[in-house]
């Protein structure tokens, strides 16, 4: 049986606002650690990997290991039912045929509960080998996010190019062009609003705008972001909960 | 132009 009991339910809201718009059909795979997913977009060009671990629960039991096949359209729009400050707690049967939702306000004078069908799915799951990269930039993520919502208006493709202390986003449109330099800075006072750049190589890559549109969605999950990047590789784009990670494997765009 | 690369070539099916 699971039963997993997160404090307040925004977690788990930011979680599937930030998955839904790019992958439909994911399976939840739920053990005593916790619970991941391992989902690819349809047009398999991003790979999505999330890890919420047991310690972002209040409460966290799973005797035995459990599949929950979701369509995150469906679990938005009973997650949407529930205010963010509620406790949230899932709950399901070692072979379940639904998800119960029951959301519950603090002062425990409403509680509403929800089922949710569950999917048989049929999904690859892939290997992810430990990636060796060339360059790890951190930065605020909301930055990160004005930035890609910025260069969108311009280009279809973003071009990312590190070299020594500073990240450079460029857009080349039909209409014009524009680019944002971000360097390294260390805020003592704030640290969530320092850049650290780490760089063995320089780097040069595009990748597409719409992709870095959808995985800005997770901004609200945490306060920094981690980019990972390699030549001729797949991007990792990493946003840390309290105790696990969203993580993005984007492919690159390569010129003909 | 650029082409959009994919994940495949790169990840193993398990």
């Amino acid at each position: 049986m699971l039963e997993g009991k997160f404090d307040e339910a925004s977690l788990l809201k930011k979680v599937i606002d930030a998955m839904k718009d790019s992958v439909k059909l994911c399976n939840f795979n739920c053990t005593e650690n916790g619970i991941s997913v391992q989902a690819i977009d349809d047009s398999r060009v991003l790979l999505i990997s999330l890890l919420i671990e047991a310690g972002s629960f209040e409460d966290y039991r799973c005797d035995r290991n459990i599949v929950l096949g979701l369509e995150m359209e469906s679990l938005n729009k009973i997650i949407k039912n529930g205010n963010a400050s509620d406790m949230l707690t899932l709950v399901a049967e070692d072979s379940p045929d639904a998800l119960n939702l029951i959301f519950e306000d603090k002062r425990r004078d409403r509680i509403a509960e929800y089922s949710l069908k569950l999917m048989d799915i049929d999904q690859d799951f892939l290997k992810i080998e430990d990636m060796k990269f060339d360059a790890v930039v951190n930065m605020p993520s909301a930055e990160f996010a004005k930035i890609c919502r910025d260069m969108k208006t311009l280009s279809e493709s973003l071009q990312i190019i590190i070299t020594k202390d500073s990240v450079k986003f460029n857009s080349e449109g039909d209409f014009g062009s524009g680019s944002v330099v971000i360097k390294s800075f260390t805020d003592l006072e704030k640290t969530e609003e320092s850049v650290r750049i780490t760089l063995e190589k320089p780097i040069n890559l595009t990748f597409g705008a719409k992709y870095l549109n959808d995985i800005i969605k997770s901004t609200p999950l945490a306060s920094q972001v981690t980019i990972k990047l390699c030549d001729k590789q797949p991007a990792l784009f990493e946003y840390q909960l309290p105790s696990g990670y969203l993580r993005f494997y984007l492919a690159p765009k390569f010129e003909d | 132009g650029s082409t959009q690369g994919r994940l495949d070539g790169f990840f193993s099916v398990m």
